[in-house]
C-alpha cells in the first residue's frame, strides 16, 4: 500500500458517498445513468469473487463489501425507491455493445485461462469503460448538476492516482498487470474531456455545460 | 509478478 493507492481509493470511496448523498438529499438521480451503474455492479460482482478464495486484508475485504453493497444500493435506489426521477430517455447508451465485447475480449486476452481469472479480467476491461453511458448521457443532456460534476471527478481521479500507484510499484516493488495498467489507462483517457471541462468551469463556478 | 499474480489492488 502506497500513498497513491490510499488516495485512489479514497478518492473511489468518496465519489459512492458523493452519489450516494447527491441521490439521498434530492430524493432524485435525475442526471445519472443507470447502465453505467448496473455496469459498475457487474464490475464489482465479477471482480471480488476473490473474496471467497482469497483473503488479503481487513481493508481490502471491507472496501470490496462496500464496493458491492454501494453498488447493488445506487441501482435500488434508480430503479426502485427514486424511480420517478430516473432520467431513462436519456440514458440510451446500449449496455451490450460494451459487455459483449468486453467479454470476448476478455476471454481472448488474460494473464490465465481458469474461470476466476478470466471474470478478474472481464470485470477490468468493463470498468475502463462503464463510464461510457454516462458520459454520453451527459453529452446528451448538454450538462450535468454540480454535485454530478464531483461525482465525475472523483471517480475520474481514483483512476488517475491509481496510474501513479502502478509507476510507484514498478519502480519500488517490481509489480506489474500489463492488464491492469493499459485498462487503466484507457480508462482515465476516457476522463480527459471531462476533467478539462470540470477545472476551467466547475471549478470556477459555473454549471458543466457543453457547447450546443 | 503481473502474470496471473495475485490481485491485490481494488
Amino acid at each position: 500500500m502506497n500513498v497513491f493507492r490510499l488516495l485512489g481509493d479514497m478518492s473511489h470511496l468518496l465519489a459512492i458517498l458523493i452519489l450516494l448523498l447527491k441521490m439521498w438529499k434530492t430524493r432524485s438521480c435525475a442526471g445519472i445513468s443507470g447502465k453505467t451503474q448496473i455496469l459498475f455492479a457487474l464490475v464489482f460482482t465479477t471482480r471480488y469473487l476473490d473474496l471467497f478464495s482469497s483473503f488479503i486484508s481487513i481493508y481490502n475485504t471491507t472496501m470490496k463489501l462496500f464496493f458491492i453493497a454501494s453498488s447493488y444500493f445506487t441501482i435500488f435506489l434508480m430503479y426502485s425507491k427514486f424511480k420517478a426521477t430516473y432520467d431513462s430517455n436519456h440514458d440510451s447508451f446500449r449496455m451490450e455493445f460494451l459487455v459483449v465485447p468486453v467479454g470476448g475480449l476478455a476471454f481472448l486476452v488474460n494473464h490465465e485461462f481458469l474461470p476466476l481469472e478470466i471474470l478478474w479480467t472481464f470485470s477490468i476491461y468493463l470498468e475502463s469503460v462503464a463510464i461510457l453511458p454516462q458520459l454520453f448521457m451527459v453529452s446528451k443532456t448538454g450538462e450535468a448538476e454540480t454535485i454530478t460534476s464531483h461525482y465525475l471527478f472523483a471517480l475520474g481521479s481514483y483512476r488517475l492516482l491509481y496510474i501513479f500507484n502502478w509507476v510507484y510499484r514498478y519502480y519500488f516493488d517490481g509489480f506489474f498487470d500489463l492488464i491492469a495498467v493499459v485498462a487503466g489507462c484507457v480508462q482515465t483517457i476516457l476522463y480527459c474531456d471531462f476533467f478539462y471541462l470540470y477545472i476551467t468551469k466547475v471549478l470556477k463556478g459555473k454549471k458543466l455545460s457543453l457547447p450546443a | 509478478n503481473g502474470v496471473g499474480g495475485k490481485h491485490d489492488e481494488l
